[in-house]
């Protein structure tokens, strides 16, 4: 159930990556299982482009005036925005919490640096999430290997730059094994300053 | 092979492009 490879059209500026938007809800009582994760989850579309980018991303509310527990993902086109993906299952996420009112800014931020290519570390990027929660907002950005701390750090760092966040800004990596293991996306992570 | 690398300059200048409409 694939959906038709995305390319750019005529005069626009093809991206390195074909990227797809989408977007899951669910309601905070109901366990996470990773059934319900996938019936939750929507694909909104596929972008070859920056124009095509702009074209669907204009379109979308801003993650800032969604209410309750949603999520917007932006995955490189055949990478489902699932732990258990074969390009996610080795892999891990830097976290970092927003105070309510800061998701819009930020996540356009993570998201324009990752189509533009500003991380560097090769085929490692596999996508980015913004999660709308109730007391705070979380933006993270998934890596394919997690034990491979070169590419971690430099992502780290990359995001400490393109985001301009305060050195002190705590950012905390956690591995989508662990993330199974304690069926959280969020717990127990690993704190990194 | 080469990257196409864009810095967000670059990008929120594309936004307003009768293409990205």
């Amino acid at each position: 159930n694939r959906r038709k490879m995305v390319s750019p059209g005529v005069g626009e500026h093809p991206l390195q990556y074909n990227y797809t938007f989408w977007y899951s809800r669910r309601t905070p009582s109901r366990p996470a299982s990773s059934q319900s994760y996938e019936q939750n989850i929507r694909q909104i579309g596929s972008v070859a482009s920056v124009e095509q980018f702009w074209r669907l991303y204009s379109h979308l509310v801003r993650p800032g005036d969604l209410s309750g527990h949603s999520d917007f993902h932006l995955f490189k086109e055949g990478i489902k925005p699932m732990w258990e993906d074969d390009s996610n299952r080795n892999g891990g996420k830097w976290i970092i919490r927003l105070r309510k009112g800061l998701a819009s800014r930020f996540w356009e931020n993570i998201i324009l640096a990752m189509v533009g290519e500003q991380f560097m570390v090769g085929e490692e990027i596999c996508g980015a999430v913004v999660s709308i929660r109730f007391q705070e907002d979380i933006l993270s950005i998934w890596n394919r290997t997690s034990n491979d701390q070169t590419t971690t750090s430099r992502i780290r760092d990359t995001l400490r730059r393109v985001l301009n966040l305060p050195t002190n800004t705590i950012m905390e990596y956690k591995t989508h094994n662990d993330s199974l293991r304690d069926n959280s996306s969020f717990r127990n992570t690993k704190i990194s300053l | 092979g080469t990257r196409i690398i864009y810095d967000r300059k670059f990008l929120l200048g594309c936004r307003s492009s009768p293409l990205a409409k």
